[in-house]
């Protein structure tokens, strides 16, 4: 609930605050563009125009007194080195930045980023495992346990999980299903999956793909 | 398994590259600048240097023999609208494209993109629950689905799930737990949580961020 301080109004920057503030925490956001700052002075907290590489500037801003900050500064990799030092330096105990790259990433854990966020890399991920087309949305929360929201694969219409063996062959579990026009509703052995029902299905990463493919 | 045609070897392009290779998908990555065609080329199955914007160079190199596009082309608004044009134009079935603002993806889609993604903005949007500190993972699903991957809040550790009420107190079903050292496994009603665990949690997402701040 402690206010969250976001520097850097990008296109992260922004959906983070605007989030934030739909959450309805409260945000300061900081960029050193005039007009950007305008344009968000009435969505949330406050709009701070300033030069986040001074730490000056950051302190008289209060800067010090927030227990979390987002350093959403990516396309300069000096920029967000900096700034994210000047939040360590200012002892703010959770620092999240936002990293272009791998190498990029490692300085910012170095220098002290608590968390580093690649927006571009995961979306990429996550799109090569959606062009399959089988596939509607799909995360990998650990190693060995990924989500997907998928159609359902032809050999599972029509059963029910029990039947087809959801499980016990294929070593998925179906948590839910969605069918048109009626809510999320969570899935039970008995439940029979139709071919106008959308299924979220967890297992491995490797197991969903085979999942995925079943019957094509 | 049909091959993948990549345009734009930005961040964002280069990951779903990548991660399409390393799920051993043939891709075609196509790119202006020769540098980054020269990188590419031995990471992938083919790696050509063409302006996208000219539906010419597109055919040359076979674009309309592809069953599935990303256009991954983002920070130029004319030129990812150009680009998705001509795979519409050259009849390709699937075309993601990569968009950096709402107006953005509302043009491509209009002119025929199938699936329009958000790199910078989705991954805001999980950063805001994130910063919150006790969800460590945050993604939406649907309008009533979402899942977590956080630390167990006090009022449920060190009992079983049924005993904690999770589901019928709090609206929360926990899927799995994550013990230190040790795989993921599926939660049963029986299942007792410790302050070692990582559990991942659904629900709705307002239940979800109230039941990550229980005990605070
Ligand atoms: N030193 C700085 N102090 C404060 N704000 C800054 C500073 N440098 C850059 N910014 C602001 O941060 C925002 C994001 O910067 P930039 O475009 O470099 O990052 P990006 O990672 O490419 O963004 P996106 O999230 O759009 O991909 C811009 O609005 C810019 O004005
Ligand atoms: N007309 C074009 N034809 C082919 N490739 C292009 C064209 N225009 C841009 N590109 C390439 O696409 C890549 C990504 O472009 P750009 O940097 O504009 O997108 P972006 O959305 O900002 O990328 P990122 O994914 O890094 O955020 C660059 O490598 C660029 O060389």
């Amino acid at each position: 609930d402690a206010p969250v301080l976001v520097i850097g109004l990008g296109r992260f920057g922004a959906a983070t605050a605007g989030q934030l503030d739909r959450l309805g925490r409260e945000v300061l956001v900081v960029d050193d563009s005039a007009a950007l700052v305008q344009k968000w002075a009435e969505r949330v907290t406050h709009a701070v125009q300033a030069d986040a590489r001074s730490i000056d500037a950051l302190r008289q801003i209060g800067a010090q007194d927030f227990s979390v900050a987002v350093c959403a500064v990516g396309s300069s990799v000096e920029a967000s080195v900096l700034i994210t030092a000047n939040l360590v330096d200012l002892g703010i105990p959770q620092i999240w930045a936002k990293a272009i790259s791998q190498s990029h990433g490692k300085i910012l854990e170095r220098i002290g980023a608590n968390h580093v966020i690649y927006p571009e890399a995961e979306a990429g991920e996550r799109t090569a495992h959606l062009v399959s087309g089988r596939m509607l949305d799909f995360i990998e929360f650990d190693d060995d346990f990924a989500l997907v929201k998928m159609y359902p694969p032809k050999p599972i219409r029509g059963k029910s999980l029990t039947d087809s063996g959801v499980r016990t062959k294929h070593r998925i579990t179906v948590v839910g299903v969605k069918s048109p026009g009626r809510p999320f509703t969570y899935a039970t052995a008995d439940t029979v999956i139709s071919n106008h029902d959308l299924i979220i299905a967890s297992g491995t990463e490797g197991d969903l793909e085979r999942f995925a493919a079943l019957g094509t």
